[in-house]
């Protein structure tokens, strides 16, 4: 699967 | 991005400009706790580390770039612009702050998502945000009196960070597979900290009177 992105928050 | 979120960015931008704006149109800090303002430029810089390993989207990077800069030029102006400087009262800004530094930092070491350079200054960023806000409480607490423009920076940042609990409901009933217990836990208590200070806000607010905080 694709690697999900962690810190998409600020 | 969903509304809240956008929402909760914001509120965390205005508070910051609200804040800049009280310190440039009074050439004053009086009742502003340099010791927050330094936890949050560390708060920033550690977690946007991954400014040069990781791109989100434009908008994520531009405002991680405004955060680091207006942090860095709020603590500026508090220590080193002569005027602002002057009007420091350290003395009500007693706030052991580098206590919370360790124990945030001693606790990223321990609770992490990995144990890698980046995971591990995110967690403390994390961790770390949550309390920054203490010197500040205790100090407005402590002088009683709250100035207009100060108490709406308080006021935004706890906005700021109700807004990114409801993001976090969304996101929960919206994405597959949405769990970040350390960020949302942190975020929980981050919020309940402000309870007592919205508390007040509101009733100083409903009388149309000055804010006020008991000692």
């Amino acid at each position: 699967g694709v690697e999900r992105k962690y810190h998409d928050e600020l | 991005m969903n509304i809240f979120r956008l929402a909760g960015d914001m509120t965390h931008l205005l508070s910051i400009l609200v804040l800049l704006l009280k310190i440039y149109a009074t050439k004053s800090c009086s009742g502003v706790s340099r010791k927050t303002q330094e936890l949050y430029a560390i708060v920033f810089l550690a977690r946007y580390l991954d400014l040069f390993t990781d791109f989100i989207s434009v908008y994520n990077t531009f405002m991680k770039i405004v955060f680091i800069a207006s942090s860095l030029a709020i603590v500026w102006c508090i220590r080193v612009h002569p005027m602002v400087k002057r009007s420091y009262d350290k003395d009500l800004d007693t706030f052991r702050h580098y206590l919370l530094v360790a124990a945030s930092f001693l606790l990223a070491l321990f609770l992490h998502e990995k144990f890698t350079f980046l995971e591990i200054f995110w967690a403390f960023s994390i961790y770390l945000e949550a309390v920054a806000i203490l010197p500040q409480l205790v100090l407005l607490q402590r002088s009683g009196n709250v100035d207009n423009l100060t108490g709406q920076y308080v006021f935004f940042l706890g906005a700021y960070r109700g807004l990114y609990i409801l993001n976090w409901i969304y996101r929960y009933l919206t994405e597959p597979r949405f769990t970040r217990w350390i960020a949302c836990v942190s975020g929980v208590v981050q919020t309940a900290l402000y309870a007592d200070f919205f508390y007040y806000y509101f009733i100083s607010w409903k009388n149309n009177s000055k804010l006020k905080l008991p000692a």
